[in-house]
C-alpha cells in the first residue's frame, strides 16, 4: 500500500437538497457517493451531518477525498483536525 | 464557582438572576470531556420538570447509568467515532470509557461553572471556600463529550453540534479551538458549525484561546461567535517567600500538605541541577535534596515541577516566572510546599541565588484573601488576543470574563495536578484558562435567553459587548497581565461582562443570518465558499442580494479600523435597534477618538419613538495629523440618560 495515501477522516460539505430522489436518506446517497469511488482502501462514514453543517465525514484516502471534489453536490472537502482544550 | 458570582454583581435581590429566573428551562449545550454527574452542583433539587420541547436523551452505558441524568443534566451522549478513527479502537475502557462520563476534569468544570446549583460551603482543601453556585443555576445541561485523552476532532464536534441544535439547546458552550492561531473560516469547522447553529438560533459561546500573550492569537473568531478572553478576579491564594537575608516576595499557591520545617531551607536553581524547568528525572538529587527549587516556568506542566522536585529529594519549590508569562501567577494545587511568582520577583529571587553564599529560603502560605489585591479585573497573560487575524475590521475576542484561579466542580477519576503520583481526588478544584471564561459568558447568555426570548443570538452578543466595562475596582483603565501595561481592545475587546447592565443595554446591534452571508461575500468569499456555510448551492448572484460596502459595515457591536496612507478614510454604517423600557427615547453621542485619529458620527442624536424601532448612523474615520504607525484606541458612546451604550473603537495603521 501507497503509505503516503493512508486513509484519514475528511469532512465532506454536500449541497443537500441536490439529493437524488432515488436514495431514500441522505445516508444512503452519501454512502453511495463513497462507494463509488475508486477503492484502493475501503472507505468508512463516520457521521452524516444535517444541520450544523450539511454533509458527512468518512475516512478516505487523500486521492479519494481530491476525486470526491468533482462530484457536482460536493461543495467542499477538509482533513479533520484535532483541536485543543483551552 | 465561588465568588465569581459575587464579583460579577449577580445578586437574588436585584438585577439579572432574579429578572431571568436563573435561566429556568434554558438549555446549555456543553461540549467538552463530558460530566462528573455525581457531583453537587448537578443536583436537580428545586427544578422543575424536563422542558417539554426537549428532544435529547442521555445514553447509558456502565459507567453512565440512567440515574446519572436527571432534570438538571438532560442529555448526556459521547462522539468517538472521529477520535477511534485517528487513533485507533479504543480498546481499554477501563482507561477511556466510551460514554459521556469525564475522566479528565475539564467539562466537569466548564459545566458546573455555566449551570451548576448551588453547593454550600465548597472549597477546594479550604481554599475559595464558600457558596459555589454556576452562573445559571437553574438552566439545564446537555452533555456532549467530544474531548478525549488525545484530543478533539472536528469531525466529532461537528457531530456534537448537530445533535445539540436537533435536541434543542440554546447555548453551545465550547471551551474548545485551534492552538495558535485561527484557521480560515471556510476551514474551521467550529466555524462552519457555529454558523449552522445560529441559523437555527442557537448562541454560540467559545473561548479565545490561550496563546496570549502574543498578537493575532485569538481563534473562534466568526463575527456569529461569541468570543471570550480571560481575567482575574479580586481573590488571590498568597504564598510569600522568605529569603535568608528576609526580603519577602510574593507568591500564590493552593498547596495543602504538611507545612515546611520552620527554618530556612537551602535554595538552589533548577537550571543549576540539571534542568531550568525541572523536567521529571532530570534533576540531580545529590543537588536538590533537602532543599527548595526555583522552577522556570515554561516547558513543562506547572505542577509537575513540583512533582519532579519531590521525586529528587526536594522539600519545596518556586515557580519563577519569565518574560512569556510576566507578572500572571496562577495558583496550582501543588503536591509540595511551592508557590509561583511574577518574573519582576523571580529575577530578584535568581540574582539572591547567584550572589549569595549560602542562599535559603522558606514559603509561608496565607490561604484565601479577598478583595485586597493590587487591582481586578486583570486580563490573563495566557488570554489569546487580537487583532483580528482573519478579518481585522471585526474586533476579536469580544469580551473578557473569569478565568483565572475559578473554582468549580471536578471528576472523580483524575487528580486534581493530573498527575499520576497524586493519589488525591476532590469535588471541585481551581483551574485558570479562557476555557473557564467561556463558560461564565455561556451562563450568562442563557440568563439573558431566558429574560429575552424574542431577541436574536446577536442582541445578546450585543448587550454584553455594549455593556462591558473597561475599569478595574480601582478606577483605573484594565491591566494586561502580558505586558503590565493598560490593556487594550485588542486584548479586552469590549471589556469585562457586567451581567446587570447586560439586562438592559438600552440599545442593541442586531444582525440575522443573512447578514452574515453579506459578510463572506465582503471578505471575497465565493458562491461556493459561501454555499457551505449555508449548507446549499448559492446563485452567482448571492453577493448582489447580500451586499456590504466592507466587512466593517457589518453591523457589529465594535469598531476595529484599520488606516494606511492609501486609505485614510474609513466609513462604517450601523443601525442601532432601541430595547430600552420606553418607546420614545432620544439618545446623543459622545465620540472619545485617539490621538491621531479623527473620528465623526452623522446624525449625532437618534429619536426613537417606538420599541424595537431601529435608526442608523454613519461614523466617519479620518487619519489625523501625525498618525503613520501602531494602534490607537477611543470609543463611541450614545447615551439617553439612562443607558450607555458603548462601542469600544481600536484602530490599526497597515
Amino acid at each position: 500500500p501507497d503509505l503516503s495515501d493512508r486513509p484519514k477522516t475528511f469532512i465532506v460539505h454536500v449541497s443537500k437538497s441536490q439529493k437524488p430522489s432515488l436514495f431514500s436518506s441522505h445516508r444512503s446517497w452519501y454512502t453511495s457517493i463513497i462507494q463509488n469511488l475508486p477503492s484502493p482502501h475501503p472507505t468508512k462514514l463516520l457521521y452524516t451531518y444535517d444541520r450544523s453543517v450539511h454533509g458527512f465525514s468518512a475516512t478516505l484516502t487523500s486521492s479519494q477525498a481530491t476525486q470526491l471534489l468533482s462530484h457536482p453536490s460536493v461543495l467542499s472537502v477538509t482533513p479533520d483536525q484535532p483541536r485543543q482544550l483551552h | 464557582t465561588t465568588h465569581t458570582p459575587n464579583f460579577l454583581g449577580l445578586a437574588d435581590s436585584f438585577g439579572l438572576w432574579p429578572n431571568s429566573d436563573y435561566a429556568d428551562d434554558v438549555v446549555i449545550g456543553v461540549l467538552d470531556t463530558g460530566i462528573w454527574p455525581e457531583r453537587p452542583s448537578f443536583s436537580d433539587s428545586g427544578i422543575g420538570p424536563i422542558p417539554t420541547r426537549w428532544k435529547g436523551t442521555c445514553v447509558t452505558t456502565a459507567d453512565f447509568p440512567s440515574s446519572a441524568c436527571n432534570r438538571k443534566i438532560i442529555g448526556a451522549r459521547a462522539y468517538f467515532n472521529g477520535y477511534e478513527s485517528h487513533i485507533g479502537r479504543l480498546m481499554d475502557e477501563t482507561a477511556e470509557a466510551k460514554s459521556p462520563r469525564d475522566t479528565e476534569g475539564h467539562g466537569t468544570h466548564t459545566a458546573s461553572t455555566a449551570a451548576g446549583a448551588v453547593v454550600a460551603n465548597a472549597s477546594f482543601f479550604s481554599y475559595a471556600q464558600g457558596e459555589a453556585r454556576g452562573m445559571a443555576t437553574k438552566a439545564r445541561i446537555a452533555v456532549y463529550k467530544i474531548c478525549w485523552s488525545s484530543g478533539c476532532f472536528d469531525s466529532d464536534i461537528l457531530a456534537a453540534m448537530d445533535q445539540a441544535i436537533a435536541d434543542g439547546v440554546d447555548i453551545i458552550s465550547l471551551s474548545v479551538g485551534a492552538g495558535g492561531r485561527a484557521p480560515p473560516y471556510d476551514r474551521d469547522s467550529i466555524a462552519i458549525g457555529a454558523f449552522g447553529a445560529a441559523q437555527h438560533g442557537v448562541l454560540v459561546s467559545a473561548s479565545a484561546g490561550n496563546s496570549g500573550p502574543n498578537p493575532f492569537t485569538a481563534t473562534n473568531i466568526a463575527p456569529w461567535i461569541l468570543t471570550v478572553g480571560a481575567s482575574t478576579i479580586d481573590r488571590e491564594f498568597p504564598a510569600d517567600v522568605v529569603l535568608g537575608d528576609n526580603r519577602v516576595i510574593s507568591g500564590v499557591s493552593l498547596y495543602s500538605g504538611e507545612p515546611l520545617v520552620d527554618y530556612k531551607l537551602p535554595l538552589v536553581h533548577g537550571g543549576d541541577c540539571g534542568s531550568r524547568y525541572c523536567y521529571e528525572g532530570a534533576l540531580q538529587p545529590s543537588k536538590v535534596q533537602g532543599k527548595i527549587v526555583v522552577c522556570d516556568r515554561g516547558g513543562n506542566a506547572r505542577v509537575a515541577k513540583g512533582g519532579a522536585v519531590k521525586l529528587a529529594g526536594g522539600l519545596g519549590m518556586i515557580l519563577a516566572n519569565t518574560e512569556e508569562s510576566g507578572e500572571e501567577l496562577l495558583a496550582d494545587g501543588h503536591l509540595i510546599p511551592a508557590t509561583e511568582v511574577g518574573e519582576i520577583a523571580a529575577n530578584q529571587i535568581r540574582e539572591y541565588i547567584r550572589l549569595s553564599q549560602y542562599p535559603t529560603a522558606t514559603i509561608v502560605f496565607r490561604g484565601t484573601v479577598i478583595g485586597s489585591s493590587p487591582s481586578s479585573p486583570r486580563v490573563a497573560a495566557f488570554s489569546s488576543r487580537g487583532p483580528n487575524s482573519l478579518t481585522p475590521e471585526i474586533l476579536k475576542p469580544d469580551v473578557i470574563a473569569p478565568g483565572v484561579n475559578i473554582l468549580a466542580g471536578w471528576t472523580g477519576a483524575t487528580a486534581p495536578t493530573d498527575l499520576d503520583i497524586d493519589p488525591r481526588r476532590v469535588e471541585f478544584n481551581i483551574i485558570s484558562g479562557t476555557s473557564m471564561s467561556c463558560p461564565h459568558v455561556s451562563g450568562i447568555a442563557a440568563l439573558l435567553r431566558k429574560a429575552y426570548p424574542n431577541w436574536s443570538i446577536a442582541a445578546i452578543k450585543s448587550a454584553l459587548i455594549t455593556t462591558a466595562y473597561t475599569l478595574d475596582n480601582a478606577g483605573k483603565k484594565i491591566n494586561d497581565l502580558g505586558t503590565g501595561e493598560e490593556s487594550t481592545p485588542f486584548v479586552h475587546g469590549a471589556g469585562h461582562v457586567d451581567p446587570n447592565r447586560a439586562l438592559n443595554p438600552g440599545l442593541v446591534y442586531d444582525l440575522n443570518v443573512n447578514d452574515y452571508v453579506a459578510f463572506l461575500c465582503s471578505i471575497g468569499y465565493s458562491p461556493r465558499q459561501i454555499a457551505v456555510f449555508v449548507g446549499k448551492p448559492t446563485g452567482s448572484d448571492i453577493c448582489t442580494r447580500n451586499s456590504l460596502a466592507s466587512p466593517g459595515d457589518l453591523n457589529y457591536p465594535s469598531f476595529s479600523v484599520v488606516l494606511s496612507s492609501d486609505q485614510g478614510l474609513v466609513k462604517y454604517k450601523r443601525i442601532a435597534t432601541n430595547v430600552g423600557a420606553d418607546a420614545d427615547a432620544v439618545y446623543e453621542v459622545t465620540v472619545n477618538a485617539p490621538a491621531g485619529v479623527e473620528i465623526s458620527v452623522e446624525p449625532r442624536k437618534l429619536v426613537f419613538s417606538a420599541e424595537n424601532q431601529t435608526q442608523s448612523y454613519e461614523v466617519t474615520f479620518k487619519r489625523g495629523v501625525g498618525y503613520d504607525s501602531g494602534e490607537r484606541y477611543g470609543s463611541i458612546e450614545w447615551t439617553d440618560g439612562r443607558h450607555l451604550v458603548r462601542s469600544p473603537v481600536a484602530v490599526r495603521w497597515s
